[in-house]
């Protein structure tokens, strides 16, 4: 998964 | 989530029923504040669902609110005697790792990872204060104690985000991992005593 775009936790 | 939340609300019922700050630590809630600030510059920009907006809104209010009341509403109350942790110890290594050890250097991401790391220290100033003074008034500890507990469930979460969607962010797991052993020996106290 690409993890430098769109943080989806708070 | 809601662990963090009522946290932030039982601060902010406390701080303004009683009229006083006392006990709080400001650094830490202006450390707070700015872990939410640079966490959630893509509020406009990058939408998750309405839960995600709502809840970064309510997390940016209740932050800047606390810091409001704890320098301006209720100053007088603020025991700034004893909020004396040196944040430059904090903040200096914090920048330096989020410009080493992130995703992509861009200055979002940067910010990011900062807030990120910022997060898993920005209580020390409130536990230094209170290990200072030693004394916190129970609500205080109730407070410290859903701080805590949150970013625990957090470790339980990942561990299933990474079970089921096979989903793990290493810098938010291994930041947790250090946020939540700060709050161990609290624990430890909070459930004895």
């Amino acid at each position: 998964a690409d993890l430098s775009t769109g943080h989806d936790e708070l | 989530d809601l662990s963090h939340l009522l946290a932030m609300f039982l601060l902010l019922v406390k701080i303004w029923r009683s009229k006083s700050c006392a006990g709080i630590s400001g650094k830490s809630q202006i450390l707070f504040a700015l872990v939410f600030t640079t966490r959630y510059l893509d509020l406009f920009s990058n939408f998750i669902s309405i839960y995600n907006t709502v809840m970064k809104v309510v997390f940016l209010l209740c932050a800047y609110v606390t810091v409001y009341m704890i320098y301006w509403k209720f100053r007088k109350t603020f025991d700034n005697e004893n909020d004396t942790f040196r944040l430059e110890f904090l903040l200096v290594p914090v920048i330096g790792l989020s410009f080493l050890v992130n995703y992509s250097y861009t200055p979002t991401e940067v910010l990011w990872t900062f807030s990120i790391y910022l997060e898993s220290v920005a209580i020390l100033p409130q536990l230094f204060m209170i290990s200072k003074t030693g004394e916190a008034e129970t609500i205080t500890t109730h407070y410290l104690f859903f701080l805590g507990l949150y970013r625990a469930l957090y470790l339980a979460n990942w561990i299933w985000r990474y079970q089921t969607e096979n989903f793990y962010d290493q810098i938010s797991v291994v930041s947790g991992v250090v946020q939540t052993i700060f709050y161990c020996d609290f624990f430890y106290l909070y459930v004895t005593k």
